[in-house]
């Protein structure tokens, strides 16, 4: 870790922080909530307290703004610069500022918070399925108001909760309206406007006027971002237009054609050719509780750490299950001492073989154990097996945010760190006693951490160092032609996907049962990935499919959106 | 599958474009966070101060210290990151 020039620190444990605007991309109460977690990283380890200002100065500004936004560093549009904050003092220092050309999410896609509906404000699930159809961002499907709505569930016909996402037909954000929502058309210098606006602001912010006559009544607000519409290009705040032409050809979703940046744009008219309106589409976005973090850091006096995994490294990566690296408590500790007393420590690694949650299957007749049988003999592993030589595995899965390749008794881990070589190999007879060599497919139920491992026909339950199983697959449900399950994704909590020949089925893991309407032919759902492919899993938040060496990565739109190298990208031999 | 794609590049209206080398975007870069400062005030000539901050970039992020612009080092340049300098000015 490293600190500021002179240990620059505040003088006073009791720290304040005032937001001073929010971003159009979330609601400002999942905003405030992502800043206050954020604080909590710090008061966590250190006898600092964090208080919230309404008004006046505090020790923190914060705020959201583009390009020029009134200090002598400006942002540079989307990527790049994501934020900065200035060490502790008077003034600007201390204040962290957010660059608002950037999609601000919580690191895995859009955060939609309903309005109205019955849902009581609860986030959006995607996907959720409406009346048979399968939808990854709000819809206007079954409504004639053209309101955005979403189910907040993932089955609005089983469960019928719902909410409506955020639109200007519904409210603003900040201005003078008190959340009013837009009026259209609205006068502005006396020029009609049907849609949100950035003319008369330098800032790049759209806004519109919530009575009829800005010029009359000087009321207005700012346009929340629909999850629908794309960030940036020049259309913001459009919707996409499919299918669109570009250069000819026919486009039915968002593609990276004519970018050398590999960045996901779509045209929001029918022809970008002749019209040229296009934007980017939403992606997973940068999550603002990590960078606000990262950021409060140098508020509190902490520089840029030379450690990838510090929270203080100036790269940005998502992490899932966050947790505050030794060297950012070392350095936090330097400054401001440990907190008195008790000292949470960061959160322990969990252990995949350790089932720490309660089991709500325990007492599930279904799940009786069965004698345990084991098919292989503990075998010294070679060391020098070499992942990196390996044309193809037997599956690839992810375990606890750790991607692991099984290949003929053997197993490697790739740790979830960026530059990390792959651990191993392993004898997965060492770990997991009662499986074959070879596996076919794997993975782990999110809800019970259980660990689902398929070969051939037959599939093992473990949780922890007891296991269940073999058992058939025809026990799932799963048609007796099916001579192995060759991937698994999961689908939320409690679904997977079982990925079979050019077939896939959803399974219900609590039910132990397949769902009616499978199996789906995979090239129909999943388009453009290879149909025989042979490890499907998810990684990241995205979904690959691998055929010998190579892999094609599909985001959450079921976009491909990268074809690689499993050996290159994945491995990084 | 494997075949490769024709792509052609087009310039998107309104688009923020970097339209730099990756010297031009390695010299900004260094500057920016730091690095370059640092070097010009020790008064080293300008190929020696580059290949200075590049490796005091290197070391910075973990990389192989080359002192050379490889294609590592230029991925990480190109990386999303906070806007504070690595090296304090």
């Amino acid at each position: 870790y490293k600190t500021f020039d002179g240990d620059l620190k505040w003088d006073h444990n009791d720290v304040t922080y005032r937001i001073l605007n929010y971003s159009p991309d979330m609601d400002s109460s999942v905003i405030d909530d992502a800043f206050a977690r954020a604080f909590k990283v710090w008061s966590d380890v250190t006898p600092l307290t964090f208080t919230r200002l309404f008004d006046g100065t505090a020790d923190i500004m914060i705020s959201f703004g583009k390009a020029n936004h009134g200090d002598p560093y400006p942002f540079d549009g989307r990527d790049g610069l994501l934020a900065h904050a200035y060490p502790p003092g008077n003034g600007i220092q201390g204040d962290a500022h957010f660059d608002d050309d950037e999609y601000w999410t919580l690191g895995k896609g859009p955060v939609v918070k309903t309005l109205f509906g019955n849902a009581n404000g609860a986030l959006c699930h995607f996907p959720f399925t409406f009346e048979g159809e399968s939808y990854t961002t709000c819809t206007t499907k079954g409504r004639s108001d053209n309101l955005p709505w979403c189910a907040t569930t993932a089955d609005y016909n089983r469960d019928k909760k719902y909410g409506f996402c955020p639109s200007e037909l519904l409210k603003t954000f900040g201005g003078n309206a008190n959340g009013d929502k837009c009026v259209f058309p609205f006068v502005f210098l006396e020029k009609e406007y049907n849609s949100c606006t950035t003319e008369g602001r330098s800032d790049g912010y759209r806004w519109c006027a919530t009575t009829d006559s800005f010029d009359k009544d000087k009321k207005y607000g700012f346009c929340p971002s629909r999850d629908t519409t794309v960030i940036g290009g020049n259309s913001e705040g459009e919707p996409c237009h499919f299918p669109f032409v570009f250069l000819g050809k026919e486009y039915d979703s968002c593609t990276s054609e004519g970018r050398g940046d590999g960045k996901l744009w779509c045209s929001t008219t029918g022809n970008y050719d002749n019209d040229n309106k296009w934007g980017f589409c939403p992606d997973q976005g940068y999550s603002l509780f990590l960078v606000a973090a990262h950021e409060f850091g140098h508020a509190l006096g902490l520089d840029h750490s030379s450690i990838r995994e510090a929270l203080m490294y100036p790269m940005y990566s998502f992490v899932e299950d966050f947790s505050l690296h030794e060297d950012d408590i070392e350095g936090i500790h330097y400054l401001y001492g440990s907190k008195t007393g008790p000292v949470p420590s960061p959160t322990p690694p969990i252990d995949p073989t350790t089932d720490s949650y309660p089991d709500p299957d325990e007492t599930d007749a279904t799940n009786e154990p069965e004698p345990t049988e084991t098919t292989t003999t503990a075998q010294p592993v070679d060391p020098k097996k070499d992942a990196c030589k390996m044309t193809k595995f037997d599956t690839i899965t992810t375990i606890n945010g750790a991607l692991y390749f099984f290949k003929d008794g053997n197993y490697w881990k790739m740790p979830g760190k960026n530059d990390a070589e792959p651990k191993g190999p392993f004898a997965i007879s060492e770990k997991w006693p009662a499986l074959p060599a070879v596996i076919d497919s794997a993975f782990e139920d999110l809800l019970t951490k259980k660990l689902y491992f398929f070969s051939g026909t037959r599939f093992w339950v473990y949780t922890g160092q007891s296991v269940l199983g073999p058992r058939s697959i025809e026990k799932l449900n799963l048609p007796s032609s099916i001579q192995k399950v060759e991937g698994a994704l999961q689908r939320g909590r409690g679904k997977v996907l079982l990925f079979s020949g050019e077939n896939f089925w959803r399974l219900d893991v609590k039910a132990q049962n397949i769902d009616r309407g499978y199996p789906k032919r995979t090239d129909v759902v999943f388009g453009g990935v290879p149909s025989d492919a042979h490890d499907v899993f998810q990684y990241k938040g995205h979904f690959y499919f691998c055929r010998d060496h190579f892999y094609w990565r599909m985001n959450s739109r079921r976009q491909v959106d990268r074809v690689g190298y499993v050996k290159y990208d994945l491995l990084k031999c | 599958w494997s075949l490769p794609l024709k792509s052609i590049f087009v310039t998107f209206p309104g688009d923020v474009v970097k339209n730099m080398t990756d010297t031009e975007l390695a010299e900004g870069y260094l500057e920016k966070f730091g690095y370059m400062d640092t070097i010009h005030r020790s008064g080293f000539e300008s190929m020696t101060s580059t290949s200075k901050a590049l490796k005091k970039m290197q070391r910075q992020m973990g990389l192989e210290e080359t002192g050379e612009l490889d294609k590592p080092t230029l991925e990480a340049m190109k990386q999303p990151r906070c806007g504070v300098p690595d090296v304090a000015n």
